[in-house]
């Protein structure tokens, strides 16, 4: 028997919006230590990995270990119709081919629930070693969506470059080229307007624009975004959750042949 | 040229 209560429900919406165009179908695994997933985009250059901690749940019962295969893009569906100030519990039965979606009005005076059925999913896990990154960039995620969007309308893919001068953009297609460069900014009113760079070492790598483009579709989970970045490993762009967990993307670098 | 590489390249299976 597994039920979840959220009482901040829209943070899910805003997760599965961030998610469905990306990956098709996903396992939800569900353990003692929260809600999560794991999955691969169709041709395996992008993944995600969402952590939802239990003490982020207003009540979390799981009595084993269960997981869940669902259509992310179903899911979204459903999640839709909860409304952003609605509290989302999540029931479903050991064994049983059906997960409930259960949406409360804050008032209590309005309560629906939605059932969808499971779907088996052969998922395979992937162990991501802990990683010693060389240089590590916090900014606003509006500003990195911003620069994202940006960028793509001139090129398809962003040389993403950290230097002791700052982060540099960088993209190149038909009609031209585009740099933008963020230096480090911490003398901000809000600290959710900072941009932070911790480099260790420099570093430049080659990305695809339209996998940074679909991430970006998770800024209004979190007003800041950490980007990751080591030498010939996937860069990890990570949106907080609340308190309770994060979403991180991981996408392979384009290499020199 | 440069050549889109994949996760399964960087990461295994557990």
């Amino acid at each position: 028997m597994l039920e979840l209560r959220l009482v901040q429900g829209s943070l899910l919406k805003k997760v599965l919006e961030s998610v469905k165009d990306l990956v098709n179908d996903a396992n939800f695994d569900c353990s003692a230590t929260g809600f999560s997933l794991q999955a691969m985009d169709s041709s395996h250059v992008a993944l995600v990995a969402l952590l939802l901690r239990s003490e982020g749940f207003e009540h979390y019962r799981c009595d084993r270990n269960l997981s869940m295969g669902m259509n992310l893009n179903n899911m979204a569906k459903m999640l839709k119709c909860a409304g952003n100030d609605d509290i989302v519990t999540i029931k479903a039965d050991d064994g049983g081919d059906t997960v409930t979606f259960m949406f409360e009005s804050p008032t209590q005076d309005k309560i629906a629930d939605f059932e969808m059925k499971l779907m088996d999913i052969d998922s395979e896990h992937l162990g991501i070693p802990e990683a010693e990154f060389q240089a590590i960039v916090r900014m606003p995620s509006a500003e990195f969506a911003r620069i994202c969007k940006d960028l793509s309308s001139i090129g398809d893919t962003v040389v993403i470059s950290v230097t002791k001068e700052g982060v540099k953009f960088s993209t190149r297609g038909d009609i031209g080229t585009a740099n933008i460069v963020c230096r480090q900014n911490t003398t901000v009113d809000k600290p959710e307007d900072a941009t932070v760079i911790e480099m260790q070492e420099p570093v430049s790598l080659t990305f695809a624009l339209r996998y940074m483009n679909s991430f970006t579709k998770a800024t209004p989970l979190s007003n800041q975004v950490t980007i990751s970045l080591s030498s010939e490993l996937p860069v990890v762009v990570e949106y907080k959750v609340a308190e309770m967990g994060y979403i991180r993307f991981y996408l392979a670098p384009k290499l020199e042949e | 040229g440069s050549k889109q590489s994949t996760i399964t390249s960087f990461f295994s299976k557990v």
